[in-house]
């Protein structure tokens, strides 16, 4: 039980690495142990160095530092366990345009592995997807339905043959 | 290919019966705010056995069945099916394709089916245990909660680290 | 002194009414008592119940649609109470581009008493400001640095003259 | 007209002397992640009074200082001033402009000025209570926290309306 947990550890650690210096584009992140000398009890904890500044704990980063530090983290969990599928609710939220592009690029590599659901109102993730579903509430009955969207211009839901 | 298909009807704002047909690679769901992108992820947790209510952003049970609007009156029943391809045996199952059915009416039944067949909300907890989908899985992340992998205090994440060993 | 809470709070309910239908194009949200009878004790809360839809208690609404209340919400206190300047982080990053506008365009009208200091990366937000102030933070250094944004392209922001 | 000149020096990644010229109606700070936008916020707050360190993001009251980076050493004080214009008398001082400043030493030492007059922290927040700026205001919203006016407890709630009669 032990082995196999340092073994994971190890893993997810230098996958964690790796997504968080291309999501970065650049800088370093690392998970250590907080007990290392007792491997059933210890921790995990996390620390990030965004490119050019100082190391960093999870609370000093700024919104979209720790939105895309979280986004890292979980494509390090996928790349060494792949799920079947993902479901994502609006993650890139707080990202600005040029981070909601490395990551939506970034999701395409994963794309092969695991069949990703996402929600999101940004353009740059709208752009990168397979297929787009559109919903909509009819404003008097306060009822879903779904409208099929062009990709070019999603913004524009048209009535889909119900 | 896993997911190919999912049904609502009658779960929160999904008063009529509605499918979605998936692909491979991306899907994106996209709409005005409130239009009912987020409750399509809450039926997924749901379907796949979600209990936890808060997590579901209800109160009490019968807050996942279509309560009624200015024009319709509330449903009595919410039914969630999803169809999985099984090709690769990834649900420990002998069908290539398994549909999962989660039914809760308004006097507090539920009923549960692995391709049509009843079951017991445990027996579909335990098909996805050890998947890496289902309810508690990073797979499954709802809207503004993106940050808690790594706010969660650190033994937390150990629990996860060890979950994927 | 409870005379001057009951007052303040019908004001204030009489306000959120008023904003939120404006927000929202239409629906209505109250405020009300948690216990009436009890004065000095009572809590206050609130319901909304946007167009169309059956009325909801706060934890039922859309990231979106909770956003959007509580802007009302402020919007009503800086109705009854106008305060000289007001420093907004972010609020509009879960409205679509449709709610991002409806704030835009009603916080120009609070600009009159108000002065405001907006953090944002919606257009509909950027568009609508007297002045831009553009940040950077140079990647080697980690140190931020003032620019200056045309109001036309906000995204290409120009080295300043420091 | 009330903000007009807000200057920032060592406080968090502000090393460089900074100042920003204000305007009346709308002012838009724009950036991308991790630019420093939100330090600003948190500058407005620290001047005004604002003495919770977890409000302002840190753990350590030496976390508003420049820390260092790659190129640059930490700084051993953070300094933050406010200009105000105060021709409605909105702040019971006698000038028509009132300078606010706040002084932070790695040494654990602050200071406190209000044009230029030393004073204590107490006096700074003494000063903005009740005119509906400084720190527990509803018109100061972080990052992140626009829905805690909604999602309080009610008796929470009726604090804040208290506190506009
Ligand atoms: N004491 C300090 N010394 C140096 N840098 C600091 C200090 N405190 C915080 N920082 C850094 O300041 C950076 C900017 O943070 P800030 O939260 O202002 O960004 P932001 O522009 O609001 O970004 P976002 O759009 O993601 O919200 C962070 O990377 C943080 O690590
Ligand atoms: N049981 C129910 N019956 C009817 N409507 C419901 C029920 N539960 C939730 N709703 C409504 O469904 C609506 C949509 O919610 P949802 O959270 O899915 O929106 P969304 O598309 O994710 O929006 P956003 O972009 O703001 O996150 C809400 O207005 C909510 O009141
Ligand atoms: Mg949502
Ligand atoms: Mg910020």
């Amino acid at each position: 039980m032990v082995e196999r947990f340092k073994k994971s550890f190890q893993e997810i650690a230098e996958a964690f690495k790796e997504s968080f210096s291309k999501l970065f584009d650049g800088g370093e992140a690392s998970l250590f142990l907080t007990e290392p000398e007792d491997l059933l009890n210890t921790g995990v904890d996390i620390e990030a160095k965004p490119p050019g500044k100082g190391l960093k704990h999870m609370n000093l980063l700024s919104g979209g530092e720790k939105a895309l530090t979280a986004i890292a983290l979980l494509f390090a969990f996928l790349k060494i366990k792949p799920s079947p599928f993902c479901v994502l609710d609006e993650i890139d939220a707080a990202l600005d345009e040029v981070n909601v592009n490395h990551f939506s690029n970034y999701l395409r590599e994963f794309a092969k592995h695991t069949q990703f659901v996402v929600i999101s109102h940004r353009q740059g993730t709208i752009e990168n997807s397979d297929s787009l579903f559109g919903v909509t509430m009819d404003k008097k009955s306060g009822i879903t339905k779904m409208v099929s969207v062009r990709l070019q211009d999603p913004n524009q839901a048209v009535a889909m043959r119900s | 290919m896993f997911l190919k298909k999912f049904e609502l009807h009658g779960f929160k704002s999904f008063a009529d019966k509605t499918a979605l047909e998936f692909n491979d690679g991306i899907s994106t769901i996209v709409g005005p705010n409130g239009s009912g992108k987020s409750n399509i992820s809450d039926a997924m947790m749901w379907v796949m056995g979600e209990q936890r209510i808060k997590t579901l952003r209800g109160a009490r049970v019968e807050d996942v069945i279509f309560s009624g609007s200015d024009t319709h009156k509330p449903l009595g029943m919410a039914a969630v099916s999803i169809t999985m391809d099984n090709q690769e045996g990834i649900l420990s199952l002998p069908y290539e394709e398994v549909t999962i059915t989660r039914k809760a009416y308004r006097s507090g039944e539920s009923e549960f089916y692995i391709n049509k067949n009843s079951c017991r909300l445990k027996d579909i907890q335990m098909l996805f245990h050890d998947t890496g989908i289902g309810r508690d899985s990073f797979a499954m992340i709802g809207q503004g909660r993106v940050d808690e992998i790594i706010t969660a205090k650190p033994e937390d994440r150990r629990a996860m680290i060890e979950e994927l060993a």
